[in-house]
């Protein structure tokens, strides 16, 4: 049974793409059979991930609306254990045509019935937004990851993503849990970021990742040589602190 | 005449509105009447400015429903020449409510008609997205202020952001022009900041401004005592350099 997770947060900048490109191929390290799926229009974990997207034909659009099936638009990477469903552009439209449609937020979780058990994680990475893009992924998944970076603007904007998970529990998806809070971008020196991180941990208790990922500028580098930061420079914190968390993930799955 | 610049980027977390709290109440202190809208469900600039969104009762959703006349939105700000139209999370509703109105890309357009030469600049904080709201204020704009972070995945986005504004250009607003680039967050000790900022100065020769925003942990410590940096900390080079591009976009103007 493979464990889906939403990569979320409206607020932007946060580190959901990196977390997404980095905690799946630390899993797929760990020899965990993992899909990455990449629901943002921007397309940077397709790029993260060493995908051209100028060279492919068939993207997450072309599931979501039907012309192809999600086992077509399923790609290999550079390490054996892990897969990407690309993103592209055209998703933007894909959110437009979805809207009227019937079951317009279970379209993800429908597609995903017939490949996800081939896998023993499926991790969603979501836009910068509250739209039917992300409402679809966590409609789909069983557990929603929150990115947080240590910073005022992105506290704010928690509250609101909490009401929305509250809301696709009661109406779409009653399974959906918070896995967890994930401090990213953490700097030392920073009094703001000791300040947000001692909020969070008091008001979240027993929700907050152990693992803190720090500001490591190792992580913004490995992007634009299409890899994952443990292929760029494995001795990194950076690399060290994503290998560590998919430890604790993986832990808890118990 | 008022000169009404949208500031816009796709991409999450670039400074958008770090860039619009602190370049209003920049252009403020030089005596020019400054109007901010937010246009983001976020509410960033509204509480950056000082607002509690809590206590409002009328935002700009309300004016783009025609609910409300703009200029009962209004609020005044700590600085004498500032307003601030502000948002809360409602606004997500005005955009799932005009995709089916007539005129919907030219709402805030029609609304700012009537308040718009009470000043010298009116500034748009778009949230990061291309949907509506983001196209509804850069129908409305004279100019477009592109942020830009650094970093490898902001370059990605620009593509696609200045293809956006080809489209508008043809179809809604053949007056829109690219105001010019802002480098935000630039840390010197970072080759890969200087390597975005050669490529960009290279690619968009004359179209960035030579003010470069530097990452200085006071632009974010401002928003959590609700106040732009030159109230928070005016000695501070965050403050320095909204101010010296306050000056160099009233010089432009000249
Ligand atoms: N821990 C880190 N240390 C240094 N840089 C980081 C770190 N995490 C992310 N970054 C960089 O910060 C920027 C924002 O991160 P990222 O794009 O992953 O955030 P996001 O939440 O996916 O953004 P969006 O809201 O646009 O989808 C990127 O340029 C990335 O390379
Ligand atoms: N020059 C800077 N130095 C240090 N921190 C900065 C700087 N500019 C912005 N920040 C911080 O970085 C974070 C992202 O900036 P901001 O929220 O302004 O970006 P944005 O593009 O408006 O984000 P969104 O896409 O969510 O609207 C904020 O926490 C802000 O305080
Ligand atoms: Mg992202
Ligand atoms: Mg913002």
């Amino acid at each position: 049974m493979a464990q889906i997770i939403a990569i979320a947060n409206q607020k932007g900048g946060v580190g959901k793409t990196t977390t997404a490109v980095n905690l799946a191929a630390s899993l797929a390290t760990a020899e965990k059979k993992t899909l990455l799926i990449d629901m943002d229009p921007q397309g940077n974990a397709t790029s993260g991930s060493g995908l051209d997207k100028g060279a492919l034909e068939l993207t997450i659009y072309h599931a979501m609306l039907d012309e192809a099936d999600i086992s077509e638009v399923i790609c290999p990477t550079a390490l054996p254990c892990l897969h990407i469903v690309p993103a592209t552009p055209d998703l933007i439209g894909a959110e437009i045509e979805l809207i009227s449609a019937d079951d317009r937020e279970r379209h993800l979780r429908r597609i995903l019935t017939t490949v996800q058990n081939n896998y023993d994680f499926v991790l969603i990475d979501c836009p910068p937004s509250l739209g039917l893009l992300t409402i679809n992924a966590l409609t789909a998944a069983d557990t929603v990851l929150i990115p947080l970076q240590c910073e005022y603007y992105a506290m704010e904007g928690l509250g609101q993503l909490l009401n929305t998970v509250q809301l696709i529990q009661q109406d779409l998806n009653p399974r959906l849990k918070i896995h967890h809070i994930l401090l990213t971008m953490f700097d030392g020196r920073n009094n703001l970021c000791h300040q947000v991180k001692n909020e969070i941990c008091e008001h979240f208790e027993g929700q907050v990742f152990e693992t803190v990922i720090p500001r490591n500028v190792r992580l913004s580098e490995a992007p634009s040589f299409g890899m994952p930061v443990l292929l760029y420079d494995i001795g990194s914190r950076g690399s060290t602190a994503y290998l560590d968390l998919a430890r604790e993930i993986i832990q808890a799955e118990g």
